[in-house]
């Protein structure tokens, strides 16, 4: 438990006085090895840790908790600032208004179609999921399922590329009045240059409003170089985190928010489509910290 | 004029942040830091090119402490008295199970190996459809019943038709699931059981595969999975992008399971025997 183990550190100070330089160091440097355990990446932890030693140092000790207790406060609020600032919800505004899910091979894209296409459903919208990934075998009849699964259509096509499913699924929004389309887009590697163009050229032709970055959240320290390519490449507007139904700590939500300073907009929590949360930033600190 | 002491805090600092972002995890790294800093002072390596070549093989040392050789030999992977060989392919959601499974039969296959899939992941959409076209270009035989099938019954019937085609390796293909969902690894120690009611050995392979992206929770599964079903080796995955793969350094030395093969790409013929001398190189470069 990190607050027994800073006060370990901190045995020998009494209940006045200010946290002194070497008590924060010394705290600090336990503090950073349960972030990094917890995945975040190395060179945020540097960061993050240099920020909070800026807000620790002088502080006056506080009598009401131990000096471990007030450290553990500040890395916690700090943790809940740096990923909860500038929340902002789904963009909903075209006709059809478009969500592009985009991310690595394997992160949950496809079954997060199906989850935001019920979220979105349940809440008045008329979604259409498009089944844009033409490589992956059986990766149009997998989508098709999902829409099954949770009502809604899906535009396919296996004879088509990926631009002209998502044009074509935009028309199909047009003609039969739905005011929403989730591109769902074959995971890819963000060092792939010709798949990173795919998803550049789907932007230009069809300008989603919203475009997530769809991310495994057992990721490790390799987080920052995918999220900082894919923004690089797309400008993405949010982040959804997968797989939170483990026990990975899931250090690579505040890797991903401190290397893009985009917000993590839902967080996926199981196989089934109703296992879709809205992000928490205090629970995530909560987490990260184990 | 520095120190050779800060010299080498330097080089130290350097390596263990080397390590830590390639995902070997902050206990294993400052452990290995450690135990070859006595031994550089022990053995007086002064230069900065010898240290660094030291380092790399000590790692090289811990990723074939449980393995026979340095290259896994497929071929050993099957002992040709036993037949059919079965191997039981596991892991967590979306690491590339089904993908692995057709590398894996075009690879033996190609040793001239006769292969049956077993299509018992009958949870997830599409699942069948996805594996039914590995088999298709690998150029092997498959067994699938519907989707919402049991598991279990569908790896049953597979052993069955492999034992009385007489086919030389049975893979059967599981659902992804999170080591943390007791009912579903109660599941997966089922299908472990029904194979060994019909054929006594089997599964002779449990592979769990793993993503290379993954980070230091890739040693909770490990640890999960091998509690319940036992697991003989791993299948690194996606090895074709950035992250190191690291956490396998910490499965080798606390767990003992060697990895197997790696995965480098999307296509039929990614799949390699696990080199541990490239695999460190790739950490350093
Ligand atoms: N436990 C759990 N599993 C999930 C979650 N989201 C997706 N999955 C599973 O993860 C696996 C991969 O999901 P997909 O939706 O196929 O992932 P993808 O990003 O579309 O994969 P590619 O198209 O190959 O890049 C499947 O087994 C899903 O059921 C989640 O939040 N929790
Ligand atoms: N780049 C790359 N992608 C891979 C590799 N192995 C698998 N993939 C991709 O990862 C994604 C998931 O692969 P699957 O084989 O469906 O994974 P799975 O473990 O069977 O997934 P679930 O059954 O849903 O748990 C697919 O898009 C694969 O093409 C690899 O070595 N490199
Ligand atoms: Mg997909
Ligand atoms: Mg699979």
């Amino acid at each position: 438990e990190l607050t027994d183990k800073l006060d370990l550190i901190f045995k020998n100070l009494k209940g006045h006085g200010k946290l002194s330089e070497k008590n924060v160091a010394d705290s600090l440097k336990e503090v950073r090895r349960v972030l990094l355990e917890a995945d975040v990446n190395y060179k945020v932890a540097k960061v993050f840790i240099n920020a909070v030693q800026q807000r620790a140092l002088g502080q006056k000790v506080l009598r009401s908790v131990t000096p471990g207790q007030q450290i553990v406060k500040i890395i916690h609020d700090e943790l809940t600032n740096i990923m909860g600032k500038s929340e902002a919800p789904v963009t909903i505004s075209g006709s059809p208004s478009i969500i592009m899910l985009t991310g690595l091979q394997g992160s949950g894209k496809t079954t997060l179609a199906g989850k935001l296409g019920l979220f979105f459903a349940k809440r008045g919208h008329k979604p259409v999921l498009a089944a844009a990934d033409t490589y992956r075998p059986a990766a149009m009849r997998q989508l098709e399922v999902v829409g099954q699964k949770v009502s809604i259509p899906v535009v396919l096509d296996p004879a088509k590329k990926a631009l002209d499913i998502c044009q074509n699924a935009i028309k199909y929004c047009r003609k039969n009045g739905h005011d929403l389309v989730i591109f769902d887009t074959a995971g890819r590697l963000h060092i792939d240059k010709q798949m990173m163009d795919e998803l550049l050229q789907i932007k230009k032709k069809t300008k989603p409003q919203e475009i997530l970055y769809v991310a495994d959240g057992m990721t490790g320290q390799d987080a920052v170089n995918t999220a900082r390519e894919f923004l690089n490449w797309l400008d993405f507007d949010g982040v959804v985190l997968t797989k939170m139904d483990g026990d990975a700590r899931g250090g690579a939500a505040l890797s991903v928010r401190m290397v893009t300073d985009k917000p993590i907009k839902f967080i996926s929590t199981g196989e089934k489509f109703d296992a879709l949360e809205k992000f928490h930033p205090q629970r995530m600190a909560s987490r990260i910290l184990g | 004029i520095r120190s050779q002491q800060d010299i080498n805090d330097d080089l130290f600092d350097s390596l263990e942040e080397i390590m830590i972002s390639g995902d070997l995890g902050v206990d294993f790294s400052l452990k290995l830091i450690e135990d070859v800093r006595k031994k550089v002072d022990e053995l007086g390596i002064k230069k900065s090119e010898n240290i660094v070549r030291f380092i790399k093989s000590a790692m090289v040392k811990t990723l074939n402490s449980n393995c026979q050789s340095s290259v896994s030999d497929p071929g050993a992977l099957l002992k040709s008295e036993i037949k059919p060989y079965v191997l039981m392919i596991v892991g967590v959601n979306g690491t590339g199970k089904t993908t692995s499974i057709g590398k894996l039969a075009a690879m033996y296959k190609k040793t001239g190996k006769t292969v049956l899939l077993s299509a018992a992941d009958t949870f997830r959409a599409a699942a069948l459809e996805q594996l039914e076209i590995w088999a298709e270009r690998a150029q092997v035989e498959i067994i699938r019943n519907q989707p919402g099938a049991d598991p279990a019954s569908v790896a049953f019937d597979s052993l069955k038709a492999a034992i009385s085609r007489n086919v030389d390796v049975l893979i059967v293909d599981t659902a992804g699931r999170l080591h943390t969902k007791s009912n579903l690894m109660e599941e997966l120690k089922k299908i472990r059981r029904v194979l060994a009611k019909l054929l006594l050995e089997a599964p002779h392979e449990t592979l769990l595969i793993m993503d290379a992206t993954t980070g230091q929770n890739g040693l909770n599964q490990a640890r999960q999975f091998a509690q319940a079903v036992g697991v003989t080796g791993i299948v690194l995955t996606k090895l074709d992008g950035t992250a190191r793969g690291g956490i396998v350094f910490s499965i080798v030395k606390e767990l003992g399971i060697p990895v197997k093969f790696i995965g480098i790409g999307e296509k039929l013929e990614d799949l390699e025997a696990f080199n541990a001398n490239d695999f460190v190189e790739a950490l350093f470069a």
